[in-house]
């Protein structure tokens, strides 16, 4: 659906926080194409 | 004309409504007009956003991740990350206020993600159970509070000039002053009103607003204002602001006055009736009375564009099984339109010159949405769409008796999702008991 609305799907590396500490996973968000 | 007065607004919960009847909101992307629509096809069921956690003993703000386990209109149904197939803590949440973050907003505000309290001894590596519930996940985009505010921005600003068709006589336009703008709906006062309070709402989609010297310029009867005092600030609203009709060829074969059709009845929007093309204007504008209750002096006869989806060929509800209104008055029962045409000396307007698109709009019967009451446009109400044909819609306000029903197209500006009314800040009529209608 992304693709048709003029925006794609990028992976991105997302931060996370907790109380343990900082990490970062992969996950996907639809961004406007550039 | 049938009008509801206003229900006294107490908590109305959509997602009680929608999850206690088992029931569909329309989705977001069906309405070309309210904001994020384009965007909202990437907003599905799995999607991971940080919420506030509700679920904790701390004093401080904190948040989790959940994820969207039913959508109605703006509304999700979350679910916190750890409860599983768990549904006893899934709560509603409107994903555009302020409170709802793609997943890393809170690493970069400083804020910790704390697990809900009531799962917290469930799991003894946080850090491992998250990685493995995220990764390959999808989130809302980084800049989603921005898209949120940029689509909430109208041009439309108080105190512009527009000229309205004149709610008391609707073969006419008023100049009315912008007063107020929610949600892209304009509240309008017509520009002799004394107090302030002679006025109409609409969208700034309506066909029923226009630039100044509109009617003028297609031979639209006006009402001139006699107004002694000037007012400051005023300003004319800009021709671009306003809906653009489509360009038709009046040159050949075009609408004649006299020719019958279906249309609309602007004041029983509930009915579709017999009419009659009244005045052919420039533009592609037409005068329609409808039969059997027309003033002598043609006071209410109603524009409509000829590409209108509000007008239809003689012999349009037939097909479809809708109930035609025939003339009051009328007699010859069942209405036939051959033997009407005939009795009064006229002719059908050809099929050809009607808007016969029908666009993929996405509406289901049974799904839920918020609708203006057209016969009060102040008033957006709790409703469901009961019956589809083509690109028309059958709009059943929740709570009140079927002859309140209006007959709406697709492409209103006067239908949004679930949770508009909260995005915009627009009371919302939640619907009605018996008591109050009585």
């Amino acid at each position: 659906a992304a693709e048709s609305t003029g925006r794609k799907w990028e992976q991105k590396q997302v931060q996370i926080k907790t109380l343990e500490g900082e990490f970062s996973v992969t996950m996907w968000a639809s961004d406007d194409k550039k | 004309v049938k009008s509801k007065s206003v229900v006294p607004v107490e908590e109305f919960d959509w997602g009680r409504y929608i999850c206690s009847n088992n029931l569909v909101g329309a989705p977001v992307t069906c309405f070309k007009h309210v904001p994020l629509c384009t965007f909202w096809s990437d907003v599905t069921e799995g999607v991971r956003v940080e919420v506030l956690n509700s679920d904790t003993n701390l004093s401080t703000k904190v948040y989790w991740i959940a994820g969207i386990v039913k959508l109605a209109g703006f509304k999700a149904l979350l679910r916190y990350e750890g409860f599983d197939n768990d549904s006893s803590h899934d709560f509603w949440c409107n994903l555009c206020v302020p409170e709802i973050h793609p997943v890393g907003w809170c690493a970069s505000n400083g804020k910790p993600l704390v697990p809900p309290k009531s799962i917290q001894h469930k799991c003894s590596n946080w850090k491992a159970f998250l990685v493995k519930r995220l990764t390959g996940a999808k989130t809302l985009p980084s800049d989603f509070s921005v898209k949120v505010h940029e689509s909430t921005q109208y041009p439309f600003k108080k105190l512009m000039r527009v000229e309205v068709v004149d709610k008391t006589h609707l073969c006419r336009t008023r100049v009315a002053l912008v007063e107020q703008v929610i949600g892209g709906r304009l509240r309008l006062v017509y520009e002799e009103s004394q107090d302030g309070t002679d006025d109409f709402w609409c969208h700034m989609y309506s066909p029923l607003i226009h630039s100044i010297g509109w009617s003028r310029s297609i031979g639209h009867r006006f009402k001139r204002s006699d107004v002694s005092k000037k007012i400051e600030g005023l300003t004319d609203a800009p021709s671009q602001l306003f809906l653009k009709v489509k360009d038709v060829d009046q040159s050949g074969d075009w609408f004649k006055d006299n020719m019958k059709l279906e249309a609309i009845d602007p004041l029983n929007l509930s009915a579709i009736c017999v009419a009659t093309v009244r005045k052919v204007l420039a533009d592609g504008y037409l005068m329609i009375g409808i039969d059997g209750s027309e003033a002598a002096d043609g006071s209410d006869w109603f524009c409509y564009h000829s590409t209108s989806p509000s007008i239809f060929p003689a012999g349009f509800c037939e097909i479809n099984s809708i109930e035609l209104t025939p003339p009051r008055g009328y007699s010859k029962l069942p209405f036939k339109w051959f033997d009407y045409l005939r009795e009064t000396g006229s002719r059908a307007a050809p099929v050809k010159l009607f808007n016969k698109d029908v666009p993929n709009h996405g509406f289901r019967e049974g799904m839920k949405l918020e609708a203006v009451d057209l016969m009060e446009p102040r008033l957006v109400c709790v409703a469901t769409i009961t019956r589809i044909v083509h690109r028309l819609l059958r709009i059943h306000f929740d709570g009140w008796e079927d002859e309140y029903d209006q007959w709406v197209d697709c492409e209103s500006p006067d239908l949004y999702p679930v949770g508009w009314c909260q995005l915009t800040g627009y009371q919302l009529q939640p619907p009605a008991a018996q008591a109050t209608r009585e």
